[in-house]
């Protein structure tokens, strides 16, 4: 399985 | 009041499809330029924008900002009622607060006129500020060739690792009972421009490997245009842009994947 990271870890959050 | 009329009600009904597998209920935002969305999927790994810009209307009128929250299947099922080749106007009053997004599709002899309506729902969703960046590696390439590679190698395994280099972008997977891979060469830009031709601009080699099932709904908006553009750089989201000819763009990012 891939696990990936939260968008919101990356941009933030509006 | 909210109108806009798009002079064919297809590229709406391939955009809804291209979004509902991913999103199940999405905010839309209704401006003075045009329609756009953003919208990411349950567990915030993937993330879909839409823009469709207002001069790309036949025409369009927005007196004041609203967001409308709606339910993509059931938008789906509405838009099912539309021919094709009809012209589409969307439109919304909001003086006493929109509670339904109407919906009136024309078709091409003027003949038939159908009316439908969407109840609008209230919906709670975390946006996000998406910076502009500059990415290593632009693949820009077919987007039917996209979606039968993805299909492709969906039958091996459950990840794509996508490598990219000056020579070209190499696709591939691996699972229990066997591996596969496509390799597509960069080629220049020559006369007739081939459909099938892949281009990569790219400063440095990228590599990212990514869940297969999230780039199958992305594969879902190929129908929309002839290209796709893959945008890339390590350890950032990557970004796969489908352009939608004269109106706007459906851009969907993608979270890496974890280093164990």
């Amino acid at each position: 399985a891939v696990n990936q990271r939260s968008l919101l870890s990356f941009f933030g959050k509006k | 009041m909210i109108e806009a009329v798009l002079a064919q009600a297809s590229i709406f009904k391939k955009i809804v499809e291209a979004l509902k597998e991913l999103i199940s209920e999405t905010n839309i935002d209704f401006s003075e330029a045009g329609i756009s969305l953003q919208a990411m999927d349950s567990s915030h790994i993937a993330l879909c924008n839409l823009l469709l810009r207002d001069d790309g209307f036949k025409s369009y009128r927005c007196d004041r900002a609203l967001t409308l929250g709606v339910n993509l299947n059931s938008l789906s099922k509405l838009l099912k009622c539309a021919g094709n080749d009809d012209e589409m106007r969307i439109f919304a009053n909001d003086d006493s607060g929109a509670d339904q997004l109407n919906f009136s599709f024309e078709s091409a002899n003027s003949e038939r006129v159908s009316e439908f309506s969407l109840k609008l729902m209230d919906i709670d969703a975390d946006s996000v500020d998406i910076p502009d960046m500059d990415y290593q590696a632009i693949i820009d390439m077919s987007s039917s060739e996209f979606s039968r590679i993805i299909r492709d190698l969906s039958s091996v395994g459950e990840a794509v690792s996508i490598d990219a280099t000056k020579q070209g972008v190499k696709f591939s997977s691996a699972g229990d009972a066997g591996k596969g891979s496509i390799l597509l060469k960069h080629q220049k830009s020559v006369d007739g421009d081939s459909a099938l031709a892949t281009s990569i601009e790219i400063n440095e080699p990228v590599s990212h490997s990514l869940a297969l099932k999230f780039l199958s709904s992305f594969a879902k908006a190929a129908p929309l245009t002839d290209r796709v553009s893959i945008h890339m750089t390590e350890d950032v989201p990557v970004m796969f842009e489908f352009k939608i000819s004269e109106i706007g763009h459906i851009r969907f990012y993608l979270a890496p994947q974890i280093d164990d």
